[in-house]
């Protein structure tokens, strides 16, 4: 029997998805960071944040349509870490590290926050 | 997959939706 593996069949339902994204194809929820609206698909959220998954896995939660996250949570770092939602890449920035560690950690992205760390130590001098 | 060969396939799985139309 032999199976054939489309290795970048990941990478080319994420791109589909981004630009469902874009385009605001089917987003079915908007996330408010201080008055920031954010426009994304639970179902992606979910895959990828501890804290989203477990708002939507709850029955009360899972219908919301508009979800307000902590205040102290900066828009930069949110956006920096939903375009990785939907890319796998992250831009870290020096000016912008501890906004998106800490947004990483209330998220609950525990990988994210590891290569933070490992980013914070290697600039270390 | 074990006891299955795989092959391989780069190209590019499904179709591209355009990022505006």
């Amino acid at each position: 029997d032999s199976c054939i593996q489309f290795t970048r069949h990941a990478s080319d339902v994420l791109l589909n998805l981004n630009r469902l994204r874009s385009r605001d194809i089917l987003t079915d929820v908007t996330i408010l960071v201080n008055r920031q609206q954010f426009r994304a698909h639970k179902t992606v959220l979910m895959a990828c944040s501890g804290l989203f998954y477990t708002i939507f896995t709850d029955s009360l939660k899972c219908n919301l349509n508009a979800i307000s996250l902590d205040p102290k949570v900066d828009p930069e770092g949110f956006t920096i870490l939903l375009e990785f939602m939907y890319t796998s890449r992250l831009t870290l920035k020096e000016s912008l590290i501890m906004a998106i560690m800490n947004t990483a950690i209330y998220l609950q992205m525990d990988h994210v926050v590891d290569t933070c760390h490992r980013f914070i130590k290697s600039s270390d001098p | 997959y074990e006891g299955v060969n795989t092959i391989k396939e780069m190209g590019r799985s499904i179709h591209e939706i355009p990022r505006q139309e």
